[in-house]
């Protein structure tokens, strides 16, 4: 099972839609694929149409350590694509691990459980670097890191990338950063243009070449529950999700 | 001293662009003013031209008990308006309160010194409804609520509405919601204008008359380190954001 975070603490850079888009287009192309939604909002559970607080839900799979695995991921409306959807109960796992052995490894261990049951699994992290997002970094193999084209989101990437560092210099040697991925770009704006230049420049080839466009399409489809292959997949969103996924293909199973 | 806190778990909302041009435009109309940058991405911070880490900070504002006031807050480039900076150290805040007695009220305890030093105090939130951004809803008489106009946006509402309840209940009576303030409005798109009537019909006159349109010019601001009141006076960025603060004088100073 191949397993990729989608992080980046600034809020509001598109990890929920990427996360959500790229799980329902690797089922698309036949790979079977586990969505974990680790953030509390649970805006990754409600944009694929189920509801938050279910059982059994991201919280048990983190915090008991006598789970089934057989009876956690949830069937989605899109084929080949389960979920481990969220709860509100997450808002307390920093606290709750703050002493407890092996507290980084919590969530890599109990996916391991998983691994012949799928071919990916998508990590939604919520927009922090806390203890939630370091467990989704200790168990992932690959890190996407969705780019909004603002100032801010730029400014903040050098703080995730001390923290990709640490973790992978303590942690999980294995951990690479599968991409930079710019998104919501409007090519009419200067800022968008300079922000994409900036990125290009400091990670060349480590950005992805699909760029995901400014697309109202991708953000009504979570109003209908679905994703957008499901919901219009004809948008300039939908095709940018679906060249983005060949990409992800060709580098995750090249090697 | 009015201490307003402009709170709201989901990512993105426009909670550091409505602090920084709130503060700038209350310091414009003549108000003594300080703000707070209490997220550990420090965006407030550099927002208005200064380094992140700086000390005091607002972590030693929170942690430290034998500050000493007159030294921490730093003037600005906005006359009038002066900051306590962020730091990466407030990501350790959330355990090291975990079991400190009268954690809920670090803040208001500390923001009391400065109560005759300055007019209004506004308090940027972090992406979380973890202890920091309890801290800074007991502490404030009002609450700014940036919505963007997008459907995540809308669905997280309840959840901080249940927080604030449960602090107003418990902690801080006299919390009051100022209003709701839409956000990245954009007039062509039906999400926008569905988002708004919605919030219209739930809050009616708890939302605020003033809209913030999607303004380029707003996001181009911090790459400068300016409000929008230093980088484009003439932009309806700015000019909403001016409407705004009049609509907040007369909501706070009305009473
Ligand atoms: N390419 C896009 N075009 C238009 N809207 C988008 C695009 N990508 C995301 N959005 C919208 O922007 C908002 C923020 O995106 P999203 O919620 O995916 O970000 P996030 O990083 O997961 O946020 P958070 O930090 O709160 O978890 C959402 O309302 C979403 O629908
Ligand atoms: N009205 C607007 N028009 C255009 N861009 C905007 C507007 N308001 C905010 N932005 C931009 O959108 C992004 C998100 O805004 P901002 O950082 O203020 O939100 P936030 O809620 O503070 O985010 P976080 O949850 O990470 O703290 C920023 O890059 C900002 O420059
Ligand atoms: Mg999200
Ligand atoms: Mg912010």
């Amino acid at each position: 099972m191949r397993i990729i975070a989608i992080a980046n603490q600034k809020g509001g850079v598109g990890k929920t839609t990427t996360s959500v888009n790229l799980a329902s287009f690797l089922a698309f192309y036949g790979r079977k694929t586990l969505i974990v939604d680790l953030d509390a909002q649970a805006n990754a559970t409600s944009g694929l149409g189920l509801e938050a607080d279910l059982t059994p839900n991201a919280y048990n799979l983190i915090m008991d350590d006598d789970i089934y695995v057989n009876n956690i991921p949830i069937e989605t409306r899109v084929k080949n694509l389960w979920i481990i959807p969220a709860t509100i109960d997450l808002v307390g796992v920093e606290v709750e691990l703050s002493n407890v052995k092996d507290r980084h490894f919590k969530l890599r261990e109990k996916l391991g459980r998983f691994k012949n049951m799928f071919d990916y699994c998508v990590l939604d992290c919520p927009p922090s670097l806390g203890i939630i997002t370091v467990n989704a970094l200790c168990a992932a193999r690959w890190l996407i890191v969705p780019v909004q084209c603002e100032y801010y989101a730029l400014e903040g990437l050098s703080r995730l990338l001390r923290t990709v560092e640490l973790v992978r210099g303590r942690y999980n040697p294995g951990l690479e950063i599968l991409g930079f991925l710019l998104t919501m770009f409007d090519s009419r704006t200067k800022l968008s243009n300079d922000v994409a230049n900036e990125l290009r420049r400091y990670f060349g080839k480590k950005c992805f070449e699909t760029v995901i466009p400014r697309n109202v399409k991708l953000s009504e489809a979570p109003s209908f529950g679905l994703p957008i292959l499901l919901y219009d997949a004809k948008s300039q969103g939908a095709l940018s999700y679906k060249n983005l996924v060949l990409e992800v293909i060709e580098r995750c199973e090249r090697v």
